[in-house]
């Protein structure tokens, strides 16, 4: 459904973003290493399927392109500009959201089973791992416009994701609980950075336009 | 609703 190629997309354009800054730049200042790592930590955990079940081309492909392009963008920021990474303000307690999303994956969870577990695992980990990011966001101050435009994409995927939830309930009769729960979470989480991403981008846009 | 759930999200 529309929704769902929409949040796709979007999801695949922050991605692009991403690493579009970074090579333009040759630089990684004002991005959060941390978050990036839980970034691989999620896709790894949540697509292992991706050895025992097939769905089809596009969600093969589309696993391997976020697998593959997280653990780039990290290798990015520690190997290749290492030397112009310095990220003191990178100071998020990323403990808290991984014992935190541990113990929700531990609470709330299909089957107990190994693979089941670090699926929800990677949900919860998935709604809170945009945090470190957003601290450091806070704590510079100013952001390059581009960084915020990859939080926004970013953020974008999983609400579009929540209509589609919607429409795959009413014409599917299917409702993932854990999905659409850790969804609202993630979204409620972007939602403060969206009002003042509407405030200060959007607006400046409409008033620069010719 | 459907408890039987194909996981073919991203």
């Amino acid at each position: 459904n529309l929704f769902r190629i929409a949040g796709d997309i979007s999801h695949l354009v922050s991605i692009l973003i991403l690493l579009q800054t970074i090579e333009k730049g040759k630089t990684t200042s004002g991005i959060s290493l941390k978050t990036q790592i839980l970034y691989v930590v999620v896709f790894v955990t949540r697509y292992l399927d991706l050895l025992t079940t097939y769905v089809s081309l596009y969600n093969s492909l589309m696993k391997i392109f976020f697998i593959a392009s997280s653990v780039y963008v990290v290798w990015l920021m520690t190997s290749k500009y290492n030397k112009k990474f310095k990220e003191d303000q990178d100071v998020f307690p990323v403990k808290y959201l991984v014992g935190g999303s541990f113990v929700m994956s531990l609470l709330f969870h299909y089957k107990f089973t190994f693979s089941e577990i670090l699926w929800s695992f990677s949900l919860w980990l998935e709604a809170v791992c945009i945090l470190p990011q957003l601290f450091l966001l806070q704590k510079t101050g100013e952001a390059k416009a581009i960084t915020t435009h990859y939080i926004f994409a970013l953020g974008l995927y999983r609400a579009l994701y929540i209509p589609n939830w919607f429409y795959r309930y009413y014409s599917e009769n299917r409702l993932d609980l854990l999905s659409v729960s850790a969804g609202l979470l993630q979204t409620t989480i972007y939602s403060d950075f969206f009002y003042v991403y509407y405030q200060k981008v959007l607006k400046n846009w409409g008033f620069n336009l010719p | 609703p459907n408890s039987k759930l194909k996981k073919d999200e991203l």
